[in-house]
């Protein structure tokens, strides 16, 4: 553990806590894309579907329940909460999701470490990981604003990646044989898609005005 | 030893 990957843990950990709070205590998840929700899910799902059979420290399982209680929470509450799944606008939130899922899926079974059904679904995950915010980008991009709760949560999420690069670069140079393409390309895209929501965000902070992403 | 692996990662 290095104090990169602590932080984009931490970092991750309270992007999906700044948007479970935001969804539990103003009931609402205005301007929060379910597609991306349930991306995030099938991500965790398939991320961790070793929690059972791999232990790799207290933190590392405690963690993962985490983010699977909490993916999977905020997905619950925004399709079956009384209250919450009204002000879900479904008929922004069109992104074909399906769509991201069957290419990485396809990229995992050509592109991978080890061809094994564990190996693969996590290549899987790292590759849907990489694309998940695609639909809360494009929601984002459709309703033309964004509160800053949504962009806090977008904001945390594209730190935790950028965070985990330092990560990869400290352990490349520490660690001998450290080398793994296929974690770092994905994690690399992930970050670039972000790239230009952090110069909106960046540019509405320091001009201090709402954030306005273009057309 | 075994080649370091990612999935010590989350």
């Amino acid at each position: 553990m290095n104090i990169f990957r602590l932080a984009g843990d931490m970092t991750h950990l309270a992007s999906v806590l700044v948007l479970l709070l935001k969804i539990h205590t103003i009931k609402s998840c205005a301007g929060v894309s379910l597609k991306t929700q349930e991306l995030y899910a099938i991500v965790f799902a398939t991320r961790y579907l070793d929690i059972l059979t791999s232990f790799v420290s207290i933190y590392n399982t405690l963690m993962k329940l985490i983010f699977l209680g909490s993916s999977f929470s905020i997905v619950w509450y925004m399709k079956y909460h009384k209250t919450v799944r009204r002000t879900y606008d479904r008929d922004q939130d069109t992104f074909r999701h399906w769509f991201l899922m069957l290419p990485c899926l396809l990229l995992a079974l050509l592109i991978h470490e080890k061809f094994t059904f564990f190996e693969v679904l996590w290549t899987f995950s790292l590759y849907l990981e990489a694309v998940a915010i695609l639909p809360q980008l494009v929601l984002l991009q459709r309703t033309r604003n964004i509160d800053n709760l949504t962009g806090q949560y977008i904001f945390l999420l594209g730190g935790y990646r950028g965070f985990y690069i330092l990560n990869w670069i400290y352990r490349y140079f520490t660690e001998p044989h450290y080398v793994h393409w296929i974690t770092w390309i994905a994690g690399l895209v992930q970050t670039l898609l972000y790239a230009d929501f952090f110069y909106y965000y960046f540019l509405s902070w320091k001009n201090n005005k709402k954030l306005q992403l273009p057309a | 030893g075994e080649e370091s692996s990612t999935k010590d990662e989350l």
